[in-house]
């Protein structure tokens, strides 16, 4: 474990808690995408399918509960809470999720390192998780105002994997260990999707102004 | 066999 992946699972832990957080505490979820939330929901599911047969270390099974429980309490929130739903912008909402789910189980099961059930879920997930992000900046160009908690939101979740492509480039040097190309594939055009927000974020931070993305 | 040891990572 180096400082970067730690700093980037912190991010990332934070990033789903300050939003589960917001829904919770407000009891909304204006300008938060829920196609979004259901791609991480399937992101994390594909991910650990491996959580109860290989033990890896407490912390790695402590943070795969935690991103699977908050990733469905914040689907439940939006979809079941007789408050919040309320406040679900279905209209605005309407990225389709086979858009991105067929394209990224195609290309899993034509590009991954070993074709196993179990292989090819991993690499879907790394795949979807590039672009999960998607629906949630199209929500937030449409309704193009954004609340500083789901701008903090967008911001930790680009940080998070950021973080990740200096900790796999810090491995890349310090250990035997290397990072597959189909990860540094994902994680940089994960992080080139943020690129833009993140301009914008910084433009009207540094302006200190209302964060407004170009329609 | 290149264990792919990627798996330690969330």
């Amino acid at each position: 474990m180096n400082i970067f992946r730690l700093a980037g699972d912190m991010t990332h832990l934070f990033s789903v808690l300050v939003l589960l957080l917001k829904i919770h505490t407000i009891k909304s979820c204006a300008g938060i995408s829920l196609k979004t939330q259901e791609l991480y929901a399937l992101v994390f599911t594909t991910r650990y399918l491996d959580i109860f047969t290989d033990f890896i270390s407490l912390y790695n099974t402590v943070m795969k509960l935690i991103f699977l429980g908050s990733s469905f309490s914040i689907v439940w929130y939006i979809r079941r809470h007789k408050i919040v739903r309320r406040s679900y912008d279905k209209d605005q909402d309407t990225f389709r999720h086979y858009f991105l789910v067929i394209p990224c189980l195609v290309l899993a099961v034509f590009i991954n390192h070993k074709f196993t059930f179990k292989e090819v879920m991993w690499t879907f997930s790394l795949y979807l998780e590039a672009v999960a992000i998607l629906p949630q900046l199209v929500l937030l160009q449409r309704t193009r105002n954004i609340d500083n908690l789901t701008g903090q939101y967008v911001f930790l979740l680009g940080a998070y994997r950021a973080l990740y492509i200096l900790n796999w480039i810090y491995r890349h040097f310090t250990e035997p260990h290397y990072v597959h190309w189909i990860t540094w594939i994902a994680g940089v055009v994960q992080t080139l999707l943020y690129a833009d927000f993140f301009y914008y974020y910084f433009q009207s931070w540094k302006n200190n102004e209302k964060l407004q993305l170009p329609a | 066999d290149t264990k792919i040891d990627q798996k330690d990572e969330l």
